[in-house]
This record gives C-alpha cells, structure tokens and sequence, in this order.
C-alpha cells in the first residue's frame, strides 16, 4: 500500500513542475504545448494494451523528446528525470 | 494559487503517475 501522503508529495512536485514550465515558457506557449502532448502521447501508450509488447514510447523516448524540447534549460531536463520511472 | 487548463490538469496526472511508478520500481 501507497502511504497516502508521498501521494500527495508526487501531485505536489507535479503541479510545481508544470507550472514551472509554463511560467518558463509563456513567450514560447508552442514549447509548452509540445510537452503536453509528449506527455500524452506517452500516457495513451501506457494505458493502451494493445499496443503490448509493442509499446509505444519508452521511458527514454520520452526523456530524449523532452531533452530536445527543453534545450539549453538543463534545470527543466534535470527535474524531469526526476519523475521518469527509469531515469 | 495555480491557474491550471484541463491540459495542464491532464500533465499533473501523468507526471504524478510517473513518480508513483518510479518509486515503486525503486522500493
């Protein structure tokens, strides 16, 4: 069982971080909204079984889209590692 | 106070997801 309060610790850490994003990027809203759909692309290749043993993107698919996207703001890349499962 | 979109609600979900799975597969 999830101690309920690293639940809470996670959601928090994720509101910080995608509001961190945006904030970074409101000049460049197109740079934000790359990463939501990397993030959503990932997730529907997650919950999908069919595209088992086939997956969609892996973990270092993902990191290496972000990676390209968030060139030159290594502190955004660092922190996003940070919530990979296998960074 | 966050002024969030459904998309950025959606991102706080998978992101929050992620770090469950990490530290599941850590622990």
């Amino acid at each position: 069982p999830t101690p309920p309060e690293s639940d809470s610790l996670e959601f928090h850490n994720a509101i910080s971080y995608v509001n961190k994003i945006k904030t970074r990027f409101l000049e460049r809203p197109e740079i934000y909204r790359s990463f939501l759909e990397i993030l959503h692309t990932y997730q529907k290749d997650q919950l999908n079984p069919k595209s088992r043993p086939f997956r969609g993107m892996s973990e270092e698919e993902v990191f290496t889209e972000v990676a390209n996207l968030f060139r030159g703001q290594e502190d955004l890349l660092s922190e996003f590692g940070q919530f990979l499962p296998e960074a | 106070s966050y002024d969030f979109t459904p998309m950025d609600s959606s991102a706080v979900y998978v992101l929050s997801s992620m770090a469950r799975q990490r530290r599941a597969s850590l622990s």
